[in-house]
């Protein structure tokens, strides 16, 4: 170990175990983690010949699906055995944390587990579910999410595509009537054929090309041309179409079809506060080891840690990964208590959930993006090199800001909330807890 | 609100800018409303009272975690410092006096930095990078790294045989 950091870790005058075992939720957690860790990682799988960035674009899509199925494998036959899907649950901190050995960038296995089996199970009627379920999860099929439109927004009733539906054949015919109307960002792309992959008649698609960062998943562009499916492949739920064509709804509060965006966001806050604990952790280090200037004539070059201004750069970004990290744990509490009081038919709180989590998905990725650009400065020319990982850590949370509601529509989604609130509270009506304190602003006309 | 500078005064003061946002919002969005507008554009005047909101919040919890799991900290101070200056309307005196006790925070966070990032325990694979493993053999590293690069497999990069050369020999 290098000198400087060994002297560091000397002097450090708080017990780093006690404070890992309260990041981790429990000196249990710590544990099990650590042993996931130890199963996941020792063999090496993760490792790469090549560094990935010296890699082609095709070069590098390869390699990640290749790792992404090494990857697979080892959480189905190893850690599933280990610890029981039960208690590790695909989408568990410790899961996407481990993954992250595998993918500098990230897995085209992203969307499917993110994103498409959250949907399944949020969206489908447990029948649909015990057939969709067992598949999406054994990996026999991979799921994407194609929402956005190449010329469009994701404001539903205003999209191209048609969905029109043949009661004669139960099923729905799909249509990209114009470019405009192709679905972009698509990622994980499975609408082909099972056996050589081939793409389905009637159905484009293909890869967007490079982008800023996620250029190992494979996201594409999606046309159909009167592609059909059949009727209970739509996700009824919350919705149903009728072997007739009629539409029942199903759910008691629209908001409930936006089920996984909602826990899509609230993870999002996770993501933040990890990966700009990642990035800290390297610039801090960095900053331990490297040595500049020379402040007193004669003097040795002082660690760069010394500076206040580098102090200033880092203690923030620190303090702002506990507190990211703080605030998941809260929200992820809040998003649990109130799928509870949905499962018993309370639906009041799933405004405030809302809201709360568009601000705060806003909010933190926003931050954590411009945190890790600062733990880069704070490393100068080293950290501007790819092998430091913190361009890909930028490119990577920067894309969090944008997706899955971009910042500035949720912040205006939140005012929204932020504006009916003030008005009930202006009328005498109570608020929600988090909000209370706009009662005595508006009683003491502050 | 009372401000006495302490996390909970700088959590009052941000609820009371808060407040004060969205009352502005409000009372915009109604003038405007009243002038003719339509609701819906009103909004776009909204988006800072969602911010102060949020930083509440993750203040809140920061500061009511800090206190019940770790004691009141300097992480937790430094913290809820640096976001009074950006949205907060205080004194020149206050800032002044924040400002002081800010660096004084530095200060004593400055032995336990490397700790505070240890406890993370990212593992250095998960981190992937040259400089930031727990050995701290960050030159050794960047330039391992740097010969694994595909440029270095040989001496002379064939663009010189078949570009620079001719260049410089004038028989491009």
């Amino acid at each position: 170990v290098n000198e400087d950091l060994a002297k560091e870790r000397r002097k450090c005058n708080f017990d780093i175990q006690e404070l890992t075992f309260i990041i981790d939720g429990g000196e249990k957690n710590t544990i099990a983690r650590r042993k996931i860790e130890d199963i996941a990682l020792n063999g090496g799988a993760s490792l790469d010949k090549i560094p990935e960035e010296c890699l082609s674009p095709t070069e590098k899509y390869e390699n990640a699906v290749r790792k992404s199925v090494l990857y697979s494998k080892i959480v189905k036959d190893e850690l599933l055995e280990f610890t029981g899907l039960e208690s590790l649950g695909l989408n568990s901190p410790v899961i996407r944390r481990t993954s992250d050995a595998f993918f500098k960038d990230i897995s085209p296995f992203l969307l499917h587990l993110g994103m498409f089996v959250p949907t399944i199970m949020g969206q489908c009627t447990a029948e649909q579910q015990a057939y969709w379920l067992p598949r999406a999860l054994d990996m026999q099929i991979i799921g994407t999410y194609a929402q956005t439109e190449l010329g469009h927004g994701t404001f539903i009733r205003g999209l191209e595509t048609t969905a029109t539906y043949d009661p004669d054949t139960e099923e729905f015919v799909l249509h990209s009537p114009t470019l405009t109307s192709y679905k972009w960002w698509a990622g994980g792309l499975q609408i082909r054929d099972k056996e050589t992959h081939m793409p389905l008649p009637g159905i484009k698609v293909g890869d967007i090309g490079p982008k800023m960062g996620f250029n190992t998943a494979d996201n594409g562009f999606l046309g159909f041309d009167k592609f059909r499916i059949p009727r209970e492949h739509l996700m009824m739920k919350n919705a149903e179409i009728l072997k007739d064509g009629t539409y029942v709804k199903v759910a008691r509060h629209g908001k409930l079809t936006y089920g996984t965006m909602v826990f899509v966001r609230v993870v999002l806050v996770s993501e933040a506060a990890f990966n700009l604990a990642k990035a800290i952790t390297i610039a801090v280090r960095y900053s331990a080891v490297r040595r500049q200037s020379e402040p007193r004539p004669g003097q040795p070059e002082p660690q760069i840690l010394d500076y206040m201004t580098q102090q200033h750069k880092l203690f923030i970004c620190i303090a702002t990964a506990h507190a990211l990290q703080l605030t998941s744990d809260w929200l992820w509490r809040t998003f649990t208590a109130v799928l509870k009081d949905l499962r018993e038919g309370h639906t009041d709180s799933l405004p405030e959930l809302h809201a709360l989590s568009s601000c705060l998905k806003a909010i933190s990725t926003s931050d954590s993006a411009a945190l890790i650009e600062q733990c880069r400065l704070a490393c100068g020319g080293h950290g501007y090199m790819l092998s430091s990982n913190l361009p890909f850590l930028y490119s990577f949370v920067t894309a969090t800001r944008t997706y899955e509601g971009d910042y500035t529509v949720l912040l205006l989604q939140t005012a929204r909330f932020l504006v009916k609130a003030w008005e009930q509270a202006e009328a005498g009506n109570p608020v929600t807890p988090t909000l209370s304190y706009l009662c005595d602003a508006v009683k003491g006309k502050k | 609100a009372s401000w006495d500078g302490s996390p909970d005064g700088i959590i009052k003061s941000f609820q009371a800018t808060a407040a004060g946002k969205i009352s502005a919002c409000v009372t915009s969005i109604r003038k405007r409303v009243k002038s003719g507008m339509t609701f819906e554009d009103a909004w776009e005047l909204t988006t800072h009272s969602s911010i102060s909101e949020a930083d509440i919040i993750s203040l809140q919890q920061r500061y009511e975690e800090h206190l019940t799991l770790i004691r009141p900290n300097a992480v937790g101070l430094v913290d809820a410092f640096e976001h009074r200056d950006e949205h907060s309307s205080i004194s020149e005196a206050d800032i002044i006096s924040l400002q002081q006790r800010y660096e004084e925070h530095l200060t004593l966070i400055r032995p336990n930095a490397v700790g505070l990032v240890d406890a993370f325990e990212h593992r250095d694979e998960i981190l992937n990078s040259t400089l930031g493993a727990y050995d701290g053999r960050v030159y050794e590293r960047l330039m391992e790294e740097a010969l694994k690069s595909p440029l270095n497999a040989e001496p002379v990069n064939q663009s010189f045989h078949k570009y620079l050369k001719p260049f410089f020999q004038g028989k491009l």
